[in-house]
């Protein structure tokens, strides 16, 4: 089956791009056919992978001048391809002709591509702007990573609510997969907030918790994933976890 | 002199809003006549301050219905007013006609606003749309968060990049202050990023680093700032450090 999996939330911060760039490549490293897609304007899954979006095209060419995705596709890493957000991707949030279309940009530029990938990962901005609507109208599954406090938590209940409109408009229903992200385990708050999303949303949460770990900020200032710049650390031993969590849909 | 600041970071989760909250009570609690106004549509520094969103009249009034901002005003402790959020503030971002006016709308609300208060604080989504638009033409100064990681530093050039726009746009300085927030002082990568920064960027780091601490991320779940939840915390004492760092504009 082919996987294409939004990686969202609004709350900013809580490591949807840290979560993006080393599952992509772990899934690679297991063999899979992924393509990442960076749909947010800063690029940093771009830089975090070790591409400059400065030198690239990317998918402002695709959403704004109609190219065809795989005109955009840089080899990554072994398995993996990448379409990097590229400079001028702000813009389609500016987009006003178009009505409903515009968030279907995405969805219609990957209708060829599907067939070719196992998985298919869309790093996004945290807004719920224009670009948001299109990963999500494109995808089958959202990953939802989390930080283990309260404003986060806050903003994951104003999540679910647009999850659930979304459905409706698409008569669909998205899978949801949420994974904490820079967990303190042992802070009674983290705890809380893990115990709460264990309580109302059964299923969904992935079994592995990402700890709050200096290797994961230091990688992509290499333009490494934790599984080049450190493989045999506590960080890179979860993330592989992580992978198979995501593989065999391992929730609580 | 009556100081306008607007807390600023397209990059998410670096702690525009925790900074908000904490500095606006702060200065109020130095007698100041303060007001916060909550620009972000998650409308966290409401919740922060103990005021529930969907219960009270917001922002979304005065930018999108153009009623007075004092209407709008929530006494929310001692010499401090907030503007909440309001429900309808995402669909600021949709505002198509007006051109150039429509980043006017809060400068234009707060005209005769000015004269009341010393401070005014305004919190800013994760984003460079229209909102954020709308906080630096109301405003004479920026206050960036910053953590201390290379994707923050990658977020932060892009940052100032934007600023020098406006500042051209407006035919005015706008004073800068950076701020380093969740800081890990025993990281490495938290000094490499801190000595950057004063590099970069002389006369704009303000000398008082906030450490990373639990107490920080428990207070907004209580509706209250770190004065009230942990006053003889090392994290209060860094805030009030802060708050006359901004007083003073005290910075490396
Ligand atoms: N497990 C972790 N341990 C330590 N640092 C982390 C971890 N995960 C992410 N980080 C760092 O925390 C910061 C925020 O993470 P990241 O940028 O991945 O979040 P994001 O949700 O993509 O943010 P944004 O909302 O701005 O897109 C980054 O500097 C990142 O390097
Ligand atoms: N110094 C600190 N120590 C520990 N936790 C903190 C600290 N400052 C903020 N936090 C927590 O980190 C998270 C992010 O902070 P905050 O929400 O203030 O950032 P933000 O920049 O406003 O985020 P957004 O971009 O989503 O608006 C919050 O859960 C907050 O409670
Ligand atoms: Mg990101
Ligand atoms: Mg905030």
């Amino acid at each position: 089956e082919h996987r294409i999996i939004a990686v969202i939330n609004q709350k900013g911060g809580v490591g949807k791009t840290t979560v993006s760039a080393n599952l992509v490549h772990g899934l690679a490293l297991k063999g899979f056919n992924v393509l990442a897609i960076d749909l947010d304007p800063q690029a940093q899954l771009t830089t975090s992978l070790g591409v400059d979006n400065s030198e690239v095209n990317g998918l402002d060419e695709v959403l704004l001048n109609q190219r065809a995705i795989s005109d955009l596709f840089i080899p990554a890493r072994e398995n993996l391809y990448l379409v990097a957000a590229g400079y001028g991707l702000a813009d389609i949030e500016h987009i006003t002709e178009g009505g409903a279309s515009r968030g279907m940009l995405l969805r219609n530029a990957l209708t060829e591509e599907i067939e070719h990938y196992d998985y298919i990962l869309i790093d996004c901005p945290p807004s719920s702007g224009l670009l948001v609507v299109n990963a999500i109208f494109a995808s089958k599954e959202v990953l939802i990573p989390m930080t283990g406090d309260f404003l986060a938590l806050q903003g994951l209940s104003h999540l679910m609510a647009t999850l659930g409109n979304f459905e409706q408009a698409l008569g669909n229903h998205i899978r949801q997969m949420i994974v904490l992200s820079k967990f303190q385990a042992r802070r009674c708050l983290s705890q809380e907030v893990k115990n709460k999303l264990i309580q109302h949303f059964p299923g969904k949460l992935l079994q592995t918790e990402i700890s709050e770990s200096v290797a994961l900020a230091e990688s992509p200032s290499f333009g490494k994933t934790i599984f080049e710049y450190k493989p045999k650390s506590k960080s890179a031993l979860e993330y592989k976890k992580l992978v198979d969590d995501v593989i065999d849909m391992r929730a609580y």
